[in-house]
């Protein structure tokens, strides 16, 4: 049975898409069977790899309010051993659809059971909200990674996120437990990102993953070009440092 | 009667926060009567002007979903001549619990037609969504400022926001106009932002800010002080951007 974990943060441009992507296609290129599903109606996930939400033939969307299976709404094969289930701007709609659904939390659970056989790995990218979209992610993985940007707003909705994965975890997914957090767009020059960073240390001690991000430019370049760092500047201090964010993640979820 | 704008962009992290406390301080230290509305349940503006969200008699949740009155439910005088209406977590409820109230993409238009008088400007900063809080914020207001990170993936996201602001005005608003787009973050020595100016001017040729909000720390340690730029650091690079943004504002509003 693979593992599935979601990237949730409500906080916006913390990093969700880019930890996704990159460690969605190390994981694949190092050999697992990953799926990374894209539950943001910004499709950021999507176009970072390239895919034109345009041509997708079915998406998040349909999985999520039409009950299509996730085997039949795939896009193959983005990368070699890395599927996408992309979005669409449909899925905007999604959040309001899902509220008068049976199971409206539970969809996307029950819609990956089919397929979670097939992979060694599930990754979620969830939007910038505590709505329907993430608890729907929340409800259908075992492990949650934070993505926490080194800047002092990103800290204030902390205790937020941590009550909404809790109640998630009481009434609908027991399982569910946050597997790491990582600091992102960390600069050492400035004194706020290293105050942030002790501050994220002393309320998750064994929870942060030892590997900074650091801020590049080389990262918010790689999705213009349809391409992920390691493809776009595989020599660069982002890909480094999502290399060994990887191969941290890649540890705790013990993939063998 | 006041003016009334929205900070709108779907994406995460682009600067409707920090735009919105920054543009509402500096009319407000101007002479004008400003209201500024935190409809975003990460607080953020609220937290930014120093004002402990546990602390609020009422909030904009209240003035939501329980119909208070927006002139009850006000924290006076965050600043001289600046009255916010804060957030907290409660908020993020809100957008589930409005799917089924009467009216409910008109709520907040209707809770501020009682106050509008006493207030020259109102600014309503929204969340990273295109969900109901932003609606109700864009079916509330005239003009919407849209901040626009200079990245690629802000650029993505730009047309399923324009098309929200157009169902908006067609259905709900026929005054909403997007009265600018101000780019944030920018970072000149890179190629990448001073493609993504170059893009978005030629999307939106008359509406583009002339001011550029360069990319500075101290704007990211202001909010951690509780205070604004221009009381944190009022001679940064940053406290001048968005004094000449404000003035380019004030302008378009046409503010006596
Ligand atoms: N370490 C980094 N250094 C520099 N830029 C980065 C870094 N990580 C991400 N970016 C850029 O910062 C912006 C925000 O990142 P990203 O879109 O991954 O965040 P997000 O949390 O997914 O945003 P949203 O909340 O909108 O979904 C993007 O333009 C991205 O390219
Ligand atoms: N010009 C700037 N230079 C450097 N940092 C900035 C600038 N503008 C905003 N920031 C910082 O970047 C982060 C994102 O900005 P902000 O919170 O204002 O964006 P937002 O669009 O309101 O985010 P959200 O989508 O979560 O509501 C914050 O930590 C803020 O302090
Ligand atoms: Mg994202
Ligand atoms: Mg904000």
């Amino acid at each position: 049975m693979g593992k599935a974990l979601a990237l949730a943060n409500q906080k916006g441009g913390v990093g969700k898409t880019t930890t996704s992507v990159s460690v969605a296609s190390w994981l694949a290129a190092s050999g697992w069977r990953v799926l990374l599903i894209d539950a943001d109606p910004q499709g950021n996930a999507t176009s970072s790899l390239g895919i034109d939400k345009r041509t997708l033939p079915r998406s998040t969307y349909d999985v999520l309010i039409e009950g299509v299976a996730v085997g039949d709404a795939l896009v193959v094969a983005a990368r070699e051993r890395l599927d996408l289930l992309g979005a669409n701007p449909a899925l905007a709609g999604a959040e309001v659809e899902l509220v008068s659904l049976s199971r409206r939390e539970r969809r996307l659970g029950l819609a990956l059971e089919t397929v979670r056989e097939q992979y060694d790995v599930v990754l979620i990218d969830c939007p910038p909200s505590l709505g329907l979209l993430t608890v729907n992610a929340l409800a259908a993985v075992d492990e949650v990674i934070v993505p926490i940007q080194c800047e002092y707003l990103a800290l204030e909705g902390l205790m937020q996120l941590i009550n909404s994965i809790d109640l998630v975890k009481r009434r609908l997914n027991p399982a569910l437990d946050v597997i790491g957090v990582v600091m992102t767009m960390f600069d050492p020059r400035t004194r706020l990102a290293n105050q942030v960073v002790e501050d994220v240390r002393r309320y998750f001690p064994s929870r942060m993953f030892t590997t900074l991000i650091p801020r590049s430019v080389r990262l918010a370049e790689a999705p213009s070009f349809g391409k992920t760092i390691f493809e776009y500047d595989p020599t660069s201090r982002g890909a480094q440092a999502y290399r060994s964010l990887s191969e941290e993640v890649a540890a705790r979820l013990a993939l063998a």
